[in-house]
């Protein structure tokens, strides 16, 4: 039975597409089968782990729109054990296209055309985008639980609480298995007392539900995926992957899963 | 006779509320009439500005679906010459909503609503959510001029050739006086190789389109929201500020606006 989380912040910018590839990377490198879904237009998590022709490939966006599709889409990574759905430009046209279907349904698409392919894996992460449009609300409805990147600045504290209700909202409506499984908070620079501040009114108002595994900003991090590469690939041995690595080990923990 | 430029940019955190935030302070503190328009769900230009219940106010919702209602939704900030059409979580709903108007009609609610209002102004900047849909199609089918920040790394790098092409496309089909007025470089690190590589790797393709001062990653900028204010304000000497300073000197130039 797969564990499948969607990692949603509106707030762009914030380390969705990072904690996705390496955290995915990690689960991995246990030897549990992973499977990654690129929801975003953008297509980052799909460059970020190697492939650079992702225009020509199948896409998330056929999944959506085709059923029964799932095994066409699939490709293998560069990393024994992950697997992903890729993404591209097509699924930019997604949301408005979306808008077309009938309330009550077009909230479901993915979870009827994923949902029965999971279970051959053991983790799964959907990667979304920086809204809470259709795609996100399609990727909510498909998962039983939510991880929260956080970037340890104002205007991405600011955002949370618009997440949470969104949750909520979701829950009451449309999944009411869906759980927000934790808060990580990611981009935590030690020179600077603002993300001390945001970090400790994080845990002051959520407890439990934040990870005590933080990580730092760390310039390794952002130079790995110019290399088509996860941090963990790159340079195992920096501060980021070494987060990363021990974020991996507690979301295990957490999961009961030794 | 205004100039309105929309802050554009799908890859999220960076640097377009922060731009048009501090652009729009600097051209304020010149005596010159600023507006920013606030199009961003999350509503970061709104807080930045020193508006805490932004939630209980009249909002670029309103703009977009009700015609004639500028001056009911305008609202003054701290800073003098700096008006700002806020925003709030109401224009979270509005893609979907966009998306029920016909095709044609439904990307030139802004410019509809907005451009009637804008000639008592010397400068608009539009701040646009992380995204090409109907909010940032509606900001490019109302301005003439697009100013793109671009963060000097990896992922912001590769999605700014579908940014181009997506400004073509509007400029095809919508908006033929649409100009690409420049590319700001934002949280250049001098202590790593990447922010040099992008710079150097964007500036090789673009040329004069960059501009020439760029923005460095300087945590003062990040603190300043906190205290509801643009870092011009929170810390006029430290580098950030002197940076938003000098491109809003810059833009004057090549505006030819002594
Ligand atoms: N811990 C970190 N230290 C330094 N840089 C980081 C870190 N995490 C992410 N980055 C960099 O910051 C930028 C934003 O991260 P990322 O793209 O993963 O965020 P995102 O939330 O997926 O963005 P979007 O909202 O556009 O999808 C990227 O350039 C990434 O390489
Ligand atoms: N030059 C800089 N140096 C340090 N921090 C910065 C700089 N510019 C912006 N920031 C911080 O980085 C984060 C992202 O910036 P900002 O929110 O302006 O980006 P954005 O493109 O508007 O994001 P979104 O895509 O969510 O709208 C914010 O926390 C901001 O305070
Ligand atoms: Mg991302
Ligand atoms: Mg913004």
């Amino acid at each position: 039975m797969a564990k499948v989380f969607a990692i949603v912040n509106q707030k762009g910018g914030v380390g969705k597409t990072t904690t996705t590839v390496n955290l995915g990377t990690a689960l991995a490198a246990t030897g549990r089968k992973t499977l990654i879904v690129d929801l975003d237009p953008q297509g980052n998590a799909t460059t970020g782990l190697g492939f650079t022709s992702k225009e020509g490939m199948k896409s998330s966006y056929d999944l959506l729109t085709s059923p029964g599709s799932f095994h066409d889409i699939l490709q293998p990574t560069a990393i024994p054990h992950l697997f992903i759905i890729p993404s591209n430009q097509n699924l930019s046209g997604a949301e408005i296209e979306l808008a077309r279907f009938k309330k009550g349904e077009r909230e479901l698409l993915l979870k009827e055309h994923l949902t029965p392919y999971l279970d051959e894996y053991d983790y799964v992460l959907l990667d979304c985008p920086p809204s809470l449009g259709l795609l996100t609300v399609n990727a909510l409805a498909a998962v039983e639980k939510v991880l929260v990147p956080l970037q340890c600045e104002f205007y991405a504290l600011e955002g949370l609480s618009q997440l949470l209700k969104t949750i909520r909202i979701v829950q009451g409506k449309i999944n009411p298995s869906l759980v927000l499984e934790g808060i990580v908070l990611t981009m935590f620079d030690t020179r600077s007392a603002l993300s001390s501040q945001v970090a400790n009114d994080v845990r002051s108002h959520l407890g439990k539900k934040v990870y005590d595994t933080h990580i730092p900003r760390n310039v390794r991090i952002a130079e790995a995926p110019s290399f088509g590469k996860p941090a963990i690939l790159y340079d195992i041995k920096c501060l980021g992957s070494q987060a990363y690595l021990d974020l991996a080990k507690e979301l295990l923990q957490r999961e009961g899963d030794k």
